[in-house]
């Protein structure tokens, strides 16, 4: 279900998952120090005859003795073992920070997590029993599986010690963060052995990084987003072949979003929460200049799970456009934005734009409706159905289900598109007296404020970069202020545009386009509303921003 | 209002990609351009 | 009231986690490979010796300037750093090529004698890294592309 509650339903069950998982059985006597014995001498071998292939085999033939990686049981011991071990020998190296305050965190020594990481490395790569170097890609199956029994026992023992100490403000997150950023950034290097399973080895770390999304391990948030965003695991996702990683980084930005939610939408937020915060921009700012794609496709399921007081945050998604796109200047005096070539052409959308219409059961009956106009009591009654008592924490966030409000928006006006192309095969159709215009001012007439702010904040959220959607979607826009049956919705639609125009950049195409066409055409007489005078301070933003449009 | 965007110490206007060399989501500005290389295990003596 | 009580709780651990989480987060060294090659005995040199390696030898440019003997000497002596990668990658250029099995760096003297999929042999020059710091000639020698980095 694309809704918030959905989505936190979601990383409440992974949460559970998770610490289900990390519960395992007692371990046989002796199990600790003979892993302890292992790891020096893994250490003496690294330290002492760093490169040599033969001390590594060598080494491999004695963890094999062990049953490590051939026995599952074995190697799941052995790395949960040895992940504890390193970790607690990191966290006793802390030394204090010259001059650092009390409550420094100090500083951690690494080079026993590095060497283990190393270890790690050479375990997936070479430790497939049966395969020497030649015929090293016969074993990649077997190395993937491996890697992600690796990681997921990481994983489990991170929850584990995190369940124990975090409680009581021990749990340091950094060990874990070296760790995986070791394994990180060795896995995902060019290399012959599992180069050609690359997407698959970012599948799996995308894998785990799900897994300890903010809100199942709030106190690893931090490093999380750091993973996320690192230089080798980001940028890799997105440039994989064919796209496969896009999914995989667009579940990850939700998981972000799905925890910063309830603080963003309070707009209470703690330093840490701002913080993190501050650093989701930063990678939203590098996802927006490197990959403007990414976002903009995926902008439908973004805008369900950041609420709507975070307008500048939305503006951002909205913002972006495919880099092969040369937006015409949204101030060209005369800009004929119906003569642009772009406007016929439909956006690229990887969201599903309808899974909240089926979760509700409403998608038939809406079908049925757009294409016959019956029954008249299905759009009677659909503001009625586009209520939900959505809460969060106990308090109604809203009595409106936002997501089915932005769902059913797309989904008609995607109609409408295909239906006015059946017509005259272009949009220049008057999209007037048309189904889908009725249930758009059937809803605006019969919604009160805040669900017809929701209404008009889905249709504002199409305002985006020169496409059929922002064309046909602007065009509604404007006809709904044309024939609004009171001066309070003109007021309305006005304000649902001046908020998202008034905040720092970026401002979508689409949206820009919009307001300058509603002040500056006679056929909406904008100016002569009373609401554009109802207050010096209201007046002067108007004048600023149409002087900014002009 | 949010914030101004271009105060978080990235150089939107670079003709470059800024992942390679975005430091994290915390740094107030990217890393020199510290090369992304990899050595072989077989080089380490 | 148990289960809003509850909720209460629940949420402010979380924003304990999460300002634990900012407290500890990691930093630029928590992020940074051991960028230099840390000697475990460092030789105590006079302040005046740089302690590590000026900027310019950050660039690749520079290496296609320096000697095969400095090459090798970065090779093999600042191990796992970006210069050594430089090295590595200056040696190649200059039809260098890195034996795994011997660690050591091989050149063709001559057009090989013998060519299969597997190996070829011939007369080459290796730089002997261990005993003479030199460059040696080894006719007759195999060198089998498995071993080949």
């Amino acid at each position: 279900v694309q809704s918030n509650v959905g989505h936190t339903v979601n990383a409440t069950c992974a949460a559970r998952e998770l610490r289900l998982a990390s519960i395992v059985p007692e371990d046989p006597a002796g199990a600790r120090e003979q892993v302890t014995g292992l790891l020096e001498q893994w250490i003496r071998v690294w330290n002492e005859s760093p490169g040599s292939e033969k001390a590594y085999a060598q080494y491999l033939t004695l963890l094999q003795q062990h049953g490590v990686p051939r026995n599952e049981q074995s190697t799941e011991r052995f790395v949960r073992l040895a992940t504890v071990i390193c970790v607690e020998s990191c966290v006793e190296s802390r030394t204090a920070e010259e001059g650092a305050s009390a409550d420094s965190l100090g500083v951690l020594t690494y080079s026993v997590v590095d060497a283990y990481a190393k270890l790690l490395i050479l375990l997936v790569k070479y430790a497939i029993p049966d395969s020497s170097p030649s015929t090293v890609l016969a074993g990649t199956p077997q190395r993937l599986d491996l890697l992600n029994r690796v990681l997921l026992t990481l994983t489990r023992t991170l929850v584990s010690n995190y369940d124990k100490t975090v409680e009581m403000d021990n749990f340091d997150q950094r060990p874990y963060f070296r760790l995986f950023l070791n394994l990180l950034q060795d896995l995902n290097v060019p290399d012959p052995v599992l180069d050609s399973s690359n997407p698959r080895v970012l599948a799996a770390f995308a894998t785990v990084l799900h897994a300890l999304q903010p809100a199942v391990t709030p106190g690893f948030a931090f490093s999380w987003l750091e993973l996320v965003s690192h230089r080798m695991f980001m940028p890799n996702l997105l440039l994989a072949k064919n796209q496969k990683g896009w999914a995989l980084m667009h579940r990850l930005l939700v998981d972000l979003f799905v925890f910063l939610e309830p603080y963003l939408r309070q707009v209470q937020l703690s330093d840490a929460a701002r913080l993190l915060y501050k650093g989701a921009l930063r990678v939203l700012l590098v996802l927006l200049h490197d990959f403007p794609e990414f976002l903009s496709d995926y902008h439908f399921s973004f805008c369900d799970v950041i609420p709507s007081s975070c307008i500048q945050l939305r503006n951002l998604f909205l913002s972006a456009f495919p880099r092969s796109m040369r937006l015409p200047d949204p101030f060209t005096p005369n800009l004929k934005v119906d003569l642009l070539p772009e406007i016929s052409q439909p956006p690229r959308i990887l969201s599903n734009c309808v899974i909240a219409l089926e979760a509700c059961a409403l998608r038939e009956p809406l079908d049925e409706y757009l294409l016959t106009r019956h029954p008249i009591s299905f759009l009677l009654d659909l503001p009625r159905k586009l209520l939900d008592a959505n809460t969060n924490n106990d308090h109604v966030i809203t009595s409106y289900n936002v997501p089915l409000v932005n769902s059913l928006v797309v989904h008609v006006g995607m109609t409408a598109i295909s239906q006015l192309h059946t017509k005259s095969g272009n949009l220049q159709q008057p999209i007037a007296h048309s189904t889908p215009m009725d249930v758009f001012q059937h809803l605006m007439n019969n919604l009160d404020s805040e669900g017809r702010y929701f209404l008009l904040n889905a249709i504002a959220n199409q305002l985006r970069y020169p496409n059929n959607h922002t064309h046909y979607f602007s065009c509604v826009l404007l006809y709904l202020f044309a024939e609004a049956t009171s001066e309070y919705i003109q007021e309305q639609v006005t304000r649902v545009l001046l908020e998202r125009l008034i905040v720092h950049r970026p401002h979508p195409w689409g949206l820009l386009i919009t307001f300058i066409e509603l002040i500056k055409n006679p056929r909406y007489s904008f100016w002569s509303h009373g609401f554009t005078h109802c207050a010096t301070e209201i007046e002067r933003v108007f004048e600023s921003v149409a002087r900014s449009c002009m | 209002l949010g914030s101004d965007l271009t105060t978080l110490g990235l150089n939107l206007n670079s003709s470059e990609c800024l992942y390679s060399t975005f430091a994290s989501p915390w740094a107030e500005a990217p890393i020199t351009r510290e090369p992304q290389f990899s050595l072989p295990l077989c080089y380490y003596m | 009231d148990d289960l809003r009580a509850h909720r209460a709780a629940a949420e402010a651990r979380r924003l304990a986690a999460l300002a634990l989480s900012m407290r500890r987060a990691p930093r630029k060294r928590d992020a940074e490979r051991p960028r230099q090659y840390v000697p475990r005995n460092p030789y105590a040199t006079p302040a005046a010796f740089p302690t590590q390696p000026a900027a310019v030898f950050d660039g690749a440019a520079v290496f296609a300037r320096l000697g095969t003997d400095t090459l090798f000497f970065v090779f093999y002596y600042q191990q796992g750093t970006y210069q050594q990668y430089l090295a590595a990658r200056e040696l190649k250029k200059q039809s260098w090529r890195y034996h795994k099995k011997y660690m050591t760096w091989f050149q063709r003297h001559e057009e090989p004698k013998a060519t299969t999929d597997a190996f070829e042999q011939g007369t080459y020059v290796y730089f002997d890294y261990e005993t003479g710091w030199c460059q040696r000639i080894k006719s007759d020698f195999t060198f089998e592309y498995a071993y080949l980095e």
